[in-house]
């Protein structure tokens, strides 16, 4: 795992709640609000399960910690988003928060109703942009979520343990959490 | 009239249309000079490996080139062999996330 330059990460009080919310002006309209927010509930609680930090939406955009949208081209960040596939999305290291999907792409949560080949995962993108948001870089272990790349029509949610170990050295374990149940989980995945 | 499925009308292949171009570099060197080279540069620019000021890329693998690819096939998990191989082709055309690569400074391994 790697982080970014200085290790930023959020400076809240133990336990930590971080709140997210989405665009009013910079959805797409092809997936409905429920179904991406709750996209977005099952991304987050993959990361709160294992560090010791919350994450609650927020109808207020502006005073949200995390604030999510999907933007097309120049959206005036610097990083202007080049249409379907090639950059899928990006997000901003610690604390800025701001986490920006390309509207071209073909998003979707369900590969069996969505045909197109250049369909994405958008709770792969999701999970690996909150990974950012928490201070977490691009590792060179391509099974991990914060590996750069994600090929069309493909899955890749869960948290490895070079993604579990990386926030955890930022963040502390959650308490609940097992080391030996996310072994168990990938050593099942390598056997499959 | 019976408007075609919206899966099928689009042809675009599973990589981006424009990192595409690239697939025409495979297997080129250190010496080689293959037109398309100043894009994949700019490639490299972006995410970080090519960190040089003037953006004026010439379609030449040069040193600079070679030293971009060693480090981003060591950043990428890939076989490092310093050229333009079928992985690292697959994997410079792959969608990506727009986080440079070279944003950091910490490289942890496990323990």
């Amino acid at each position: 795992f790697v982080y970014f330059n200085g290790k930023p990460r959020w400076l809240h009080t133990t336990p930590m709640t971080l709140t997210y919310a989405f665009s009013p002006d910079n959805m797409i309209d092809y997936m409905s609000i429920s179904e991406i927010r709750s996209v977005f509930k099952r991304a987050f609680s993959r990361w709160a399960s294992v560090i010791p930090v919350n994450f609650t939406e927020t109808e207020n955009y502006l005073s949200a910690n995390i604030r999510i949208g999907f933007y097309r081209g120049d959206h005036g960040d610097g990083e202007p988003f080049d249409g379907v596939l090639g950059v899928l999305a990006h997000a901003f290291s610690p604390e800025n928060g701001r986490l920006h999907l390309d509207a071209a792409e073909t998003w979707t949560v369900d590969f069996n109703s969505v045909k197109s080949k250049v369909a994405v995962d958008l709770e792969s993108v999701a999970t690996h942009e909150i990974g950012h948001v928490l201070g977490l870089a691009h590792t060179s272990v391509k099974e991990a979520v914060m590996y750069p790349s994600l090929s069309p029509r493909t899955k890749k949610v869960d948290l490895k343990i070079d993604d579990v170990e990386g926030v955890q050295a930022l963040y502390g374990s959650n308490p609940n959490f097992k080391f030996s149940s996310l072994l168990e989980s990938e050593n099942s995945s390598n056997h499959a | 009239r019976i408007l075609p499925d919206k899966s099928t009308v689009i042809t675009v292949d599973a990589h981006n249309a424009t990192w595409h171009e690239f697939k025409r570099l495979l297997d080129a060197g250190k010496g080689s000079h293959v037109s398309g080279m100043s894009e994949l540069k700019t490639y490299f620019h972006r995410f970080g490996y090519l960190p040089i000021s003037d953006t004026n890329f010439t379609d030449s693998f040069d040193t600079q080139l070679e030293s971009a690819v060693v480090l981003y096939q060591k950043n990428l998990g890939l076989s490092v062999t310093g050229k333009l191989d079928s992985d690292t082709i697959s994997t410079i055309m792959s969608p990506r996330c727009g986080m440079s690569d070279n944003a950091h400074a910490l490289h942890t391994t496990r323990r």
